[in-house]
């Protein structure tokens, strides 16, 4: 990406400190990490091998180069797989020149690049955001594992294709499998996604996985598994800046990637309710939903819509197909703040909610409403950032609620990476621009610069298990943005552990954490069993040589944060820390969530040796109860003055 | 009863391999053929199970996708976890 890594790393574009990750883990160097996703662009720059020495002796993978289409890979794009009769089996159709690894949507080239790209200057979009483009482990070796393909009802990746991926690569040798797709919350053994990431977690792999898009809703996260690490989404302190100018002088910041107006003048402005055809209902049509606009309304004027009815909609399209010169795109209440700039398909801009409350009274408040919307230019230090996107989908696990998903948040809003030059940016027929770098926002875009810091901390720590990594990515994460004070969510509310889990990466931190949280495929299986699975079910999981313990509770399930569900008076939970870093001593600081009373013990711990593991009891008792709150927020840290090792506490007191 | 029953794909959990990293092309052969036998033994036949088995997870995670009637399905259930190929979108 162009600027998330200076933002994350918090250097200046083109300044690696000696100190920071990248050069401690040697850029992510023969790490091998893969995506399932939707393929591969093999001939952007992102993945040229210039300066790349031989495959690793571990690659037992392949590069399927079958088809007029294929992907053909070299020693940085060292495998590119398809999987595609789930695909079939469900109906879809392809024919041999689309049946290869070769990604002709954009989204895997965009997911690839972001977790292991090359350092590609002059990366832009339409000449926009120009920089640097690049990975979080920019010298790992990348395979794509495709696994999607054109939506059917809605869906693109099937359970099946998912997991032949996964065994695939695990055959393959892959240390980190990062995933940008999900469903809704589903049991462990009814998802693809989650049994295919246990038995690459059990072989040593890190798996990556996005939260989901459907936030703000409560109880929204999915990929939940605790051997997955679940990501997501927060902004940049990059705008792509596009303003709104209303003729009675109100200017509004908007952001688009779109072309500006042909004309350097006011333009007549309509909302889409006014521009209503004649069968069509006025929510609809504020919406600019598919035929509900009348062409004659809208020709030659600048259409106001709003945001939602379908995700599926592109009103960019519906409004330049009405007639339109541009189109303002008004958040609605859920989205609140969060603006993202895309390449609509005519000049455009995406304002706030109440931004674009103002609109609409302007619009409703004269017979003649005059609008004109600024080019789009790149604006860095924005503040506050970052903040969670509206679309990151939030807590708390429905599946296992003792267990706090998402785990961290980090860049997922207007994330510039590779794209497939397949397509244009919108997808739309007519429209034959092709960019190698395109925008994209998502979990999708989050989960793999977390996956590009896992890469570089299996470069950095090989020995580290997949849990060590995510407890050291997790345990160092911020909760504040970049103006000190806490981080907040698309209303500019202050954002809670359901949606940043333990906070927003800071990926020189993860490098030396201080002390883990590790676990075990053992302690996974604890898990499932304190979960209520029974045996016979346990049994493909455990082959066949584990058995559930007498006790085995959810509390004591040693993961980095600590969630209690329905605590009724006072619970203790268990916790162990091995170390990582030099002898030395912690002592703990703790901040209570509201109405309850946290007490540690011991409060410190001494460590003489690196990997010596230490437990601590953590007791949580009930002082009062919030009448409004289902669930309040505390958390503790180990700090021994150089490290600070942070946890999260989530209680909620009602059943 | 319908005529024709209406066939979904499911996958068939049934674990790991005993087999270890160093594994063969019999060994594989051999993990193939055990799905047909397992899944034959429900469907009357191995031919049969040959016909609805479009996926044999035979490197590390054990386990077959097939096209199956909801009662087979349904009865396979009974011994190994079975869940439906279900869709899941980009984030």
């Amino acid at each position: 990406t162009t600027h998330s890594w200076d933002f994350m790393l918090l250097e200046k574009e083109g300044v690696i400190h000696s100190s920071s990750v990248w050069n401690q883990a040697r850029f992510g160097e023969d790490t091998i990490i893969a995506n399932l996703d939707t393929g591969v662009w093999p001939e952007s720059d992102s993945f040229s091998d210039k300066g790349f020495g031989p495959i690793p002796s571990k690659w037992k993978g392949k590069c399927e180069d079958d088809t007029p289409t294929g992907v053909k890979c070299n020693r940085k794009l060292i495998g590119a797989r398809y999987f595609n009769k789930g695909y079939e089996a469900y109906g879809g159709k392809l024919n041999s020149t689309n049946k290869s690894a070769r990604d002709d949507e954009g989204h895997g080239t965009h997911t690839l690049s972001t977790a292991g790209g090359n350092f590609v200057p002059g990366a832009n979009v339409f000449g926009l955001g120009n920089g640097t483009a690049k990975g979080g482990s920019p010298k790992a070796r990348v395979a794509a594992y495709k696994v999607c393909w054109a939506p059917i009802n809605g869906s693109e990746c099937f359970d099946a294709d998912i997991m032949a991926g996964f065994d695939a690569a695990i055959h393959d040798g892959v240390d980190v499998i990062s995933v940008s797709l999900g469903g809704d919350p589903t049991d462990y053994f009814n998802d693809g996604l989650a049994i295919g990431a246990f038995h690459a977690v059990k072989n040593g792999i890190v798996v990556v996985c996005s939260a989901g898009n459907s936030g703000p809703i409560d109880g929204s996260v999915s990929n939940v598994a605790p051997w997955m690490i679940t990501v997501g989404a927060s902004t940049l302190d990059r705008e792509f800046q596009a303003f709104v100018e209303l003729r009675n002088g109100k200017r509004l910041k908007g952001t688009s990637l779109s072309r500006p107006l042909p004309k350097d003048t006011f333009y007549p402005l309509i909302s889409g309710s006014q521009a209503k055809a004649a069968d069509a209902t006025d929510e609809d049509a504020l919406r600019c939903l598919p035929e509900t606009l009348d062409p004659k309304k809208v020709k030659g004027k600048i259409l106001a819509c709003l945001r939602g009815g379908s995700a599926r909609v592109d009103k960019g399209y519906q409004a330049l197909m009405a007639g339109a010169a541009g189109m303002i795109l008004c958040n609605d209440k859920l989205s609140g703040n969060e603006i993202i700039a895309d390449p609509h398909v005519l000049p455009a801009s995406q304002i706030t909610y109440e931004d674009g409350l103002e609109v609409i009274a302007y619009i409703d408040s004269t017979d003649d409403p005059l609008a004109y919307i600024t080019a789009p230019s790149a604006q860095t230090g924005i503040k506050p950032a970052p903040f969670m996107a509206s679309f990151s989908s939030r807590g708390p696990n429905t599946v296992t609620p003792q267990l706090l998903k998402p785990d961290i948040t980090a860049p997922g809003v207007n994330i510039i990476a590779a794209y497939t030059e397949a397509s244009s940016p919108t997808d739309e027929a007519f429209d034959k621009r092709k960019t190698p770098y395109n925008t994209e926002s998502g979990t999708s875009m989050s989960c793999p610069h977390v996956s590009g810091v896992a890469g570089l901390l299996k470069t950095l720590h090989p020995e580290w298990s997949p849990a060590a990594i995510r407890s050291a990515i997790v345990t160092t994460a911020r909760t504040r943005d970049n103006t000190m004070n806490p981080m907040v969510d698309g209303s500019f509310e202050e954002a809670t552990p359901f949606s940043y889990g333990h906070g927003h990466i800071r990926p020189n931190r993860a490098m030396d954490p201080g002390l883990i949280y590790d676990l075990n495929v053992n302690d996974y299986l604890d898990f499932l069993c304190a979960s209520g699975y029974r045996k016979t079910m346990l049994q493909p999981f455990s082959d066949g040589h584990y058995k559930c313990p007498q006790t085995a509770h959810l509390r004591d399930f040693n993961y980095p944060s600590i969630t209690v569900h329905a605590l009724e008076e006072s619970a203790t939970v268990t916790r162990r820390v091995k170390n990582v870093g030099s002898p030395g001593t912690y002592a703990v600081n703790i901040r209570n969530p509201l109405g309850i009373s946290v007490s540690v013990e011991p409060t410190t711990l001494t460590f003489k040796d690196v990997g010596e593991e230490k437990s601590y009891n953590v007791t949580l008792t009930v002082k009062w109860r919030e009448n409004d709150e289902a669930y309040v927020f505390g958390g503790l840290t180990w700090t021994d003055g150089k490290h600070y090792v942070r946890s999260p506490i989530v209680v909620s007191t009602e059943s | 009863a319908p005529a024709f029953a209406i066939k979904k794909s499911y996958i068939v959990y049934l674990g790991s391999h005993a087999h270890g990293p160093q594994v063969t092309t019999a060994d594989l052969d051999g993990v193939t053929e055990s799905h047909y036998e397992f899944l034959g033994s429900f469907l009357g036949s191995k031919d049969k199970a040959r016909d609805a088995i479009f996926y044999s997870y035979k490197r590390h995670i054990n386990g077959f996708a097939a096209t199956l009637e909801e009662e087979e399905a349904d009865e396979i259930a009974k011994h190994v976890p079975v869940f439906l190929n279900k869709g899941k979108k980009l984030h």
